[in-house]
């Protein structure tokens, strides 16, 4: 379909959503929700935690564990949604 | 489904509730009804029953709140987060807070009650029509004393049922004015206000004075939203202003340029470049009914499920007729046990005098005034039913009914019954016509039906038919095989769609206007290019590819898009 032509990205004054990476949106979200918080404690390496985090996260959202952020988690953290953490703190 | 560590519960089956405040964006009453409702969705399945505290401690207070509002968990403007809520317990916890940087509604776009007027405090019908014109939001046309208005049901000039919309010039909430409208201009700080202001205050919510100074008599209240007033961003309240300047640009219509995240947004004064101001657009808003229920579960002990279609499942989806999940009564039950006494019932809403978006307005004991017309049922031939088939030759509205045409039958929904009917043999109805139909459409001026087929097209008047004519005489090019779909534009103006292209029909003159063709793209951002359905329906432009509609509002913003099958032809 048709495509809004364009692509010069502004910042919004007044705007607390920030253009982040999607790198940084997904570490926000996994400790947000309580995924990074809980593996890290059970003493794994970051790089290994952050996989084993989005694979609790995709098990979670009912999605393909891959332990990678691919699209469709992505599009899962994006998504409106409650507050409340998914893992316990 | 999941509860929390411990099985946090309440030791007692009476809870209490207590609504500390409202969000501007819904009436009162109606915030009031989502959240009763929202508690009647857990005391059907169990033995707690819910007791609303207007001052006191409750064991679930509930308020409304935007970024730090009070608790170490701060929200996050528009969307992302919506609510949270603490689980069972003393103090904050059993709390429930609603972010108000979201626009609250029940699932379908702002719910607007009226006050005063003749329509005894219905909602408003969007859109209505006033001397000609659908409106899709309250309007201050016909009156010179600004105040905003809507029509109660589809047609005002038929009807004449009206109320008036929220705005500060009628009301304000909470504050120490007992509800008191605003008095502009009033005084703050030694300087002069004529509007609502969030001046003074660090919750960003607005507000005014209901004397002419506030410095003197201390007397004010919150303003409520306009339906048509942005939300977030750094202009909470004010309408959008169009045309706007953005980036040397002048824009009519809410728009995403200048965004990463899509979102529509629009400036509040004449030039973003100069004012910076702006907000988000008024959008469907999340339906406060369902976030309310989801949180609540919280409040009674139940954790995130993961079960996608569950209520306690963490992301927001809107149900048009929500019912508890199995998993979610199965977790409530497990900390609760059943319900005793009378079977447990479907939750129905509370008592009000209007329907509600959210709830089901279908009723049951209305039969079709038209008996002669047969209607569908599961045994029919598969090949006539239009739920199987995933693609019409065309859509469009005849004398209010939305008609759905293919090889050689159609179906037509009810705008009145909201029943389907047919199939019914093109041909009994229209003799003249062809098999195929590409597109149609109804003069709303002298309500001939057009029809257009390959490169032809025929006109009814009642049973009077003329043609095939070619699309040729009407000042299409040769190249056009088929004509599309069809918008009416006004009166005596209709706007044709084929390919990549579309033309401005003058209906009257029977000729397309100079100027034409355009591209889809150059007018219709965000709408398949290769529609094969376009049709007009309830004042929104619907696009259609495939068994997906594209639904377009009157500013040309894309605000929907499902399936025609379950939306339209509201198929099981």
């Amino acid at each position: 379909w048709t495509i809004p032509l364009k692509s010069v990205f502004v910042t919004f004054p007044g705007d607390i959503v920030k253009n982040v990476t999607d790198m940084e949106l997904a570490e926000n979200y996994l400790q947000r929700f309580g995924y990074m918080e809980s593996v890290k404690r059970s003493g794994f390496q970051p790089v290994v935690s952050a996989s084993k985090a989005l694979k609790r996260m995709q098990r979670q959202m009912g999605l393909e564990e891959t332990g990678e952020l691919d699209p469709a988690t992505l599009d899962a953290m994006k998504r409106p949604r409650c507050g409340v953490p998914d893992v316990a703190n | 489904y999941k509860t929390f560590d411990g099985d946090l519960k309440w030791d007692h089956h009476d809870i209490t509730y207590r609504i500390l405040n409202y969000s501007p964006d819904m009436e009162s009453s109606l915030i009031d009804d989502a959240f009763a409702r929202a508690f009647k969705v857990w005391s059907a399945v169990t033995p707690l029953s819910f007791t609303r505290l207007f001052d006191g401690t409750a064991d679930i207070m509930i308020s409304f709140g935007k970024k730090d509002h009070g608790d170490p968990y701060p929200f996050d403007g528009k969307d992302g987060l919506l609510a949270h809520a603490y689980p069972p317990g003393e103090g904050l916890q059993g709390d429930a807070h609603f972010d108000d940087d979201e626009h609250w509604t029940l699932g379908r776009g702002a719910v607007v009650k009226t006050s005063y007027g003749n329509a005894n405090g219905a909602l408003c019908h969007f859109p209505f029509i006033f001397e000609g014109k659908a409106y899709t939001t309250c309007t201050t046309e016909g009156r010179t004393d600004n105040l905003p208005w809507c029509g109660t049901t589809e047609d005002y000039d038929k009807d004449k049922k009206y109320g008036f919309c929220p705005s500060e010039l009628l009301y304000t909430i909470g504050g120490n004015s007992d509800g008191k409208q605003c008095v502009f201009p009033f005084v703050f700080l030694g300087k002069e206000y004529n509007s609502c202001t969030t001046e003074g205050r660090s919750d960003e919510y607005r507000w005014c004075a209901t004397t002419d100074n506030f410095d003197k008599d201390k007397k004010y209240g919150f303003c409520p939203s306009r339906d048509t007033a942005v939300t977030g961003g750094n202009a909470e309240g004010e309408p959008c202003h169009f045309p706007f300047v953005f980036l040397g640009k002048e824009y009519d219509s809410c728009t995403s340029e200048g965004r990463a995240d899509g979102k529509l947004w629009c400036a509040t004064t004449a030039s973003y470049d100069q004012d910076q101001k702006w907000g988000f657009c008024p959008d469907q808003g999340y339906s406060l009914f369902l976030v309310a229920a989801h949180e609540f579960g919280h409040a009674l002990g139940l954790d995130h499920s993961n079960i996608r279609e569950a209520l306690m499942y963490p992301m927001y989806s809107y149900v048009e007729d929500f019912s508890l999940h199995e998993d979610d009564i199965e977790g409530i039950q497990y900390l609760y046990g059943g319900r005793t006494g009378p079977e447990p019932t479907t939750p129905q809403p509370t008592p009000t005098t209007t329907d509600y978006p959210d709830t089901d307005e279908t009723d049951e004991t209305e039969e079709p005034t038209e008996p002669t017309i047969t209607t569908t049922t599961p045994s029919v031939d598969p090949t006539l039913d239009a739920c199987k088939l995933n693609k019409f030759d065309t859509i469009t509205v005849i004398e209010g009914d939305l008609h759905f045409f293919s090889n050689g039958h159609y179906w037509k929904m009810s705008s009145k019954h909201k029943k389907l009917m047919g199939p019914f043999v093109t041909s009994e109805t229209w003799p003249k016509l062809p098999a195929s139909v590409d597109s149609a459409f109804e003069d709303l001026l002298t309500k001939k039906i057009y029809f257009f087929s390959g490169t032809q097209f025929w006109v009814y008047t009642g049973k009077d038919a003329h043609g095939p004519r070619s699309v040729e005489k009407l000042g299409l090019p040769n190249s056009v095989q088929k004509v599309e779909g069809a918008l009416q534009r006004g009166k005596g103006k209709v706007l044709l769609f084929s390919g990549e292209n579309f033309w401005r029909l003058d209906v009257k003159a029977q000729k397309i206007d100079k100027g034409y063709p355009r591209y889809i793209d150059s007018v219709f951002g965000g709408v398949p290019n290769d529609a094969h359905d376009v049709f007009l329906y309830k004042g929104h432009f619907y696009f259609c590819r495939e068994s997906f509609y594209w639904r377009m509002n009157p500013r040309r913003q894309v605000d929907r898009v499902g399936y025609v099958k379950y939306d339209l032809l509201q198929c099981p």
